[in-house]
């Protein structure tokens, strides 16, 4: 299979990025 | 993003093992085209039975995986690891590959989340299937301790009913509705799912689609589960990471695109999860056998067990009187035989009657201490008369056998006196006995005369003087 890499671009993520703030 | 709890116990549901079904096929893997809210989605339903000796959580690319942070894709991970059937497991950060939340694989503790308040599933040491909310100290137990943990996000179903919104409570502090971990509930996607039913059976879930575009979102996931007969869930990594493996072969449609973007890519992904052939549970069979077809096969007579992690030397146990080792059994001081049950023989001693007793003449010592000053111990005749001649102390053994030899030339002696004594005895009775014989026989036969008692009766008549005997007359005698 010559499948390649994926462009990762699919994104389904529970929390934003950007806020990494520190658990409560 | 969650609360931390390190220690006490939080909400979660523990499903107790199901007996083994003997002869258990391989996993059932179900393809669907199902329709949500008029939007046609495909995807896999695949059930497991004895999920502690047929599913596995994996590193990336294999054991080490998490802690170099690689990526690697389910195809790769899957095939590696021999599985049939192969998912994505839990959530990782993208930009570093890091695992995240908490991951057991096979018995090994590869990462621990702290306690963060996320959804986990994981099947303890006994085969009991844990799904909900743990405290750090609950998955660091070491009592019953997880052979296979991971954690996704968002507890879907809680003992038979849907938990999503007590969820979102518990693991994110967000209030508004419009905040990403509400759209991450909410929206359509590739979904996937772990979780098991009422026969203890693991159940993996997976849906095709595309964010905001096709799929399913966590409700609707939720309602397809409990229609089957799923008792506890939790969703596990999406979107473009949702993959579905057969055979080490992909077979789903991931939404990721390729570089060229004709093309859909799956991507490379962080912890799998993966249904395989029975292992042997622990897969080494605890270093005591081999596992074939999933079955321990114990080396030697005496390893037994699932896992040949016990010593078995029959019922008698070793009497009592010895240990079970892999060999069989190692007896205590004086005990002796397979089991332990026989004395040790006239000389010998020690732990399995090993040593040769070391007492003067050859004589027996104590079976248990070697020592020669016996203490009579109540066991066969044969061991008495043996101690009676090597209980006294040797130098009077030395006088007795002086003794006994003096004894026995005196003893001689005078049995040859005596016999001697015996024989002249018997001589001379023989020569007195002949002799009287021969003068009674002169007396007895023939003519004879007779000597009138004339003393005795007074004087004789001049006629009875010159009279010889006559038989008949007997009275003149």
């Amino acid at each position: 299979f010559g499948w390649g890499a994926s462009l990762d671009d699919d994104l389904l993520l529970p929390y934003s990025r950007e806020r990494a703030r520190s658990a409560r | 993003d969650c609360a931390r709890v390190r220690v006490g116990s939080r909400e979660h549901e523990s499903w107790p093992p199901s007996p083994a079904t003997p002869g258990a096929r391989g996993p059932a893997v179900r393809t669907f085209v199902s329709h949500f809210a008029g939007r046609a989605v495909s995807g896999h339903l695949t059930r497991v039975s004895e999920p502690l000796r047929t599913f596995s959580v994996l590193e990336p690319g294999g054991p080490g995986g998490c802690a170099s942070r690689r990526r690697a894709t389910v195809e790769e991970t899957a095939r590696a690891a021999g599985c049939s059937v192969a998912q994505n497991g839990g959530f990782f950060r993208m930009d570093t590959g890091e695992c995240l939340g908490n991951v057991v694989s096979d018995g090994r503790p590869v990462s621990s989340a702290g306690g963060i308040q996320n959804a986990q599933f994981g099947i303890r040491r006994d085969g009991t299937l844990v799904t909900g909310y743990l405290s750090e100290e609950e998955v660091l137990d070491t009592e019953n301790p997880f052979v296979q943990l991971l954690s996704g996000v968002v507890w879907l179903i809680r003992n038979g009913s849907i938990y999503i919104n007590e969820s979102q409570a518990a693991e994110c502090d967000e209030t508004q509705e419009t905040g990403p971990f509400s759209k991450f509930v909410n929206v359509i996607s590739a979904r996937t799912a772990v979780g098991h039913d009422r026969k203890g059976q693991l159940v993996l879930f997976h849906a095709d689609g595309q964010t905001e575009q096709r799929g399913i979102n966590l409700q609707e996931m939720a309602e397809f589960l409990l229609k089957q007969d799923v008792v506890n869930a939790i969703n596990l990594d999406g979107g473009g990471s949702a993959t579905f493996v057969l055979n080490g072969t992909l077979a789903s449609y991931p939404s990721d695109h390729c570089k060229d973007n004709m093309w859909r890519c799956p991507r490379s992904v962080s912890t799998v999860v993966c249904v395989h052939k029975p292992h042997c549970q622990p897969p080494d069979c605890n270093g005591h056998g081999t596992c074939v077809e999933g079955r321990c096969q114990c080396m030697g007579h005496f390893w037994r067990g699932t896992g040949c992690d016990r010593l078995d030397c029959g019922p008698s146990n070793c009497s009592q009187q010895g240990l079970c080792t892999e060999t069989g059994c190692r007896c205590e001081a004086g005990w002796t035989g397979s089991n332990c049950s026989e004395e040790c023989p006239l000389g010998w001693h020690g732990p399995g009657c090993q040593s040769p007793c070391e007492c003067e003449h050859q004589c027996p010592c104590d079976p248990q201490t070697g020592n020669c000053n016996l203490t009579l111990v109540p066991t066969l005749s044969s061991i008495l008369s043996q101690v009676k001649q090597c209980v006294q102390p040797p130098q009077v053994t030395l006088k007795t056998a002086e003794l006994s030899l003096l004894t026995g030339t005196t003893w001689l002696a005078l049995t040859l006196v005596l016999v001697f004594l015996l024989l002249i005895s018997t001589v001379a009775n023989v020569s007195l006995l002949l002799s009287c014989r021969a003068e009674r026989s002169r007396h007895l036969d023939g003519s004879y005369v007779y000597h009138p008692l004339q003393e005795m009766n007074g004087e004789l008549s001049a006629a009875e003087k010159e009279q010889p005997g006559d038989a008949h007359n007997p009275f003149k005698d």
